[in-house]
Parts: C-alpha cells; sequence; structure tokens
C-alpha cells in the first residue's frame, strides 16, 4: 500500500531506512 | 405567607414525582456532555441535540453509540430512547462516533469539526492498535498530530523533551525497535519540520489523508463464519462488503463493491450476498451472535445508501450547507494569510 502523493511516499521510505539499523533482531 | 410556601413546596415535589425526563451522558472524541431528554424522545431527537449543541451539521457520518452485553449497538433515529435493550442506570452513558466514513476523506468533509473528530477517532483507533498501523507511518501520522496540536513547528519552541508527556505511537511500534523515547522524539521532530507551513486544520487533514491512502481506517471488522463453517472476518466499508482471513485484516480474499451486489437477504440468522452476475456463487456467512448479525445488517444498509447518496446531486439543503461551510474556510484562510 503506497499513498498516492508520492512526497508522502518517500517520506515513508525515509523513516523505514531510518528505524531499521534498531529493529529488534526478532523483527 | 406559610401557606404560600408550602404549596409551592407542595407543587415543585409533586413537579419531581412527575419528572418526564431522564440524564444522559454524550462523550465525544473531545468532552463529556451532559443532557435531560424527555421519556417520549426518540433516537432522532437525542442525536439532533447533540449535533446542534457541537454545531455539527454533517450528521450522516455519526451516531450514538452505547455498550451491550459483550458488544455495542447504535441508536436507532425511530425508536425510543428507552425501548433500546441498554442498562438504565442514570446518566445512560453513550458514544458520540463516526459510524460510517467519507471514500475520500479529502473531497467529504466540510465543515472544520466533523474533520477534528473523525481525526481524533482515527488518531485514537491507531494509538489503541484497533487498527494496524506500520511502523514509519506511525512515525509520520505522529508527525501530523503532533503539528495539529502544536501548530506550526518553530525550532525556538519546540525544543528536545516537549514531546516527553505525548502519546506518541501505538506500543507494538515501540517494541518493534531498540530506541530511546529521545530516538523517537528526534525521529518525528525531523518529519514534523519537514511540513512546515501548515495550520493545524490542514495538519488534521493531512493525517486523514495518509490514514486513508494506507487504508488504515473505515473498515469495520465482525468475525463470521461462512456455509461450510470456516472462520472468516466480513469487513463492511464505504466501499462494499470484504471477505478476509482472520490472520490478515489487509488484503481482502474477495470484495462486492457495493454496485456488483444485486441484493443483501438476511433470513433465518443467515446473510447471502446476491451479486449482480448471475453466474456469480452466492456467498452466505452468519454470525453466532444475534446482535452483531443486526449491527452487520445495520451497517451494510447505511453504508449502500451512503454510497447511492454520494452518486446522487446533493440535497438543496445540504449544497448550501457545504457551501456555507466552504466560504467560512475561505474566509479563515484569507484571515490567516493577512496576519
Amino acid at each position: 500500500n503506497n499513498p498516492r502523493n508520492p512526497h508522502h511516499h518517500r517520506a515513508l521510505q525515509e523513516i523505514r531506512r531510518s528505524l531499521m539499523p534498531f529493529a529488534n533482531e526478532t523483527t | 405567607m406559610a401557606s404560600v410556601l408550602a404549596s409551592k413546596m407542595g407543587l415543585n415535589s409533586l413537579r419531581r414525582k412527575q419528572a418526564k425526563t431522564f440524564s444522559v451522558t454524550v462523550v465525544t472524541m473531545d468532552a463529556d456532555l451532559e443532557f435531560s431528554c424527555e421519556l417520549k424522545w426518540k433516537g432522532k431527537d437525542l442525536f439532533e441535540l447533540v449535533c446542534r449543541t457541537l454545531g455539527l451539521r454533517e450528521t450522516w457520518f455519526f451516531g450514538l453509540r452505547y455498550d451491550v452485553k459483550d458488544t455495542v449497538a447504535w441508536l436507532k433515529m425511530d425508536k425510543k430512547v428507552l425501548d433500546h435493550d441498554m442498562p438504565k442506570e442514570e446518566p445512560i452513558v453513550f458514544h458520540f462516533l463516526a459510524k460510517f466514513y467519507p471514500e475520500n476523506v479529502e473531497d467529504e468533509l466540510v465543515q472544520d469539526i466533523t474533520q477534528h473528530l473523525f481525526f481524533l477517532q482515527v488518531k485514537t483507533s491507531i494509538l489503541e492498535e484497533e487498527i494496524y498501523c506500520p511502523p514509519e507511518a506511525s512515525v509520520l501520522l505522529a508527525s501530523y498530530a503532533i503539528h495539529a496540536k502544536y501548530g506550526d513547528y518553530d525550532p525556538n519552541v519546540h525544543k528536545p523533551g516537549f514531546l516527553s508527556q505525548e502519546e506518541l505511537l501505538p506500543k507494538r511500534v515501540i517494541n518493534l525497535y531498540q530506541m530511546t523515547a529521545e530516538m523517537w522524539e528526534e525521529r518525528i521532530t525531523v518529519c514534523y519540520a519537514e511540513h512546515r507551513g501548515r495550520t493545524r486544520d490542514e495538519a488534521e487533514m493531512e493525517y486523514l489523508k495518509i490514514a486513508q491512502d494506507l487504508e488504515m481506517y473505515g473498515v469495520n471488522y465482525f468475525s463470521i463464519r461462512n456455509k461450510k463453517g470456516t472462520s472468516l472476518l466480513l469487513g463492511v466499508d464505504a466501499l462494499g462488503l470484504h471477505i478476509y482471513d482472520p490472520s490478515n485484516k489487509l488484503t481482502p480474499k474477495i470484495s462486492f463493491p457495493w454496485n456488483e451486489i444485486r441484493n443483501i437477504s438476511y433470513s433465518d440468522k443467515e446473510f447471502a450476498i446476491k451479486p449482480l452476475d448471475k453466474r456469480a456463487d452466492v456467498f452466505k456467512f452468519n454470525s453466532s451472535k444475534l446482535r452483531v448479525n443486526k449491527l452487520i445488517l445495520q451497517l451494510c444498509i447505511g453504508n449502500h445508501d451512503l454510497f447511492m447518496r454520494r452518486r446522487r446531486v446533493d440535497s438543496l439543503e445540504v449544497q448550501q450547507m457545504k457551501m456555507q461551510a466552504r466560504e467560512e474556510k475561505a474566509r479563515k484562510q484569507m484571515e490567516r494569510r493577512r496576519l
């Protein structure tokens, strides 16, 4: 599911990347 | 003098005895309202009073919900309030909530109060995990929720620690990462700073648009069984009926859009969805609880009515109401620009 607004889409990708290094091992 | 007083007192107690009222508390997403209702009032009388008190005119999205046994039910408009099967201890508590959702939030919501109530309801459902929200979307949405609460980002005011008392994210999301509260605040603040230049109202609308784009609200889910006895989930929303596997609420196995349904019948405690396409199978299902079946039926009728109404021209009254609300919005925007 991607938001219609490309700006939101980019923002979500950026947030996902910034969270990744801190993910618990189980995730 | 004494006898006049006594007769007045007598009259007052008589009046009290003959009281034709009962008290209710109506809990909205941002206030608790107390009302005194006449015994003869129908659901409609109370509902209209609440809407008038709130100044809300987009009434068709909302309803008064009450708890009954282990489920919920909505107050019927044409039935006396006291004739509903509910606990009668006063004050009787109702929740004023969105019962139906727009197909397109940006086009359909007109009044600020409607938007605000939707925003608060969706935000609460996300934080309380009634709605599944992926981690990255939780952070983006939190940044808009903060924007709606604190106004535009100002680094001189919004210094580290300013979110320390806020409930920002669903617990499930927090538990997925090894991050401190400060780290979460920093992530959210980075996003907050990125959408500078918006008003609080605009931030609320953006929140709703993102949540709608990601299909994070608007579906009422029910546990059902098909005629083979398989446990499934039924989703009722503005666009139609959806059947899900209980382990995947996000992607329906089958969907029945309203405009492809010939008829939905309910008899002998069983629903049957008959598609327009006569070659397609009739889908039969039910919930084991009678109250839930009633709720499903009500939501089907209400959502279908709204679906049809959206495809017709608005009544003159609604046109006028929408025009007034748009003028008011434009006037506010002009004022803001001038300031």
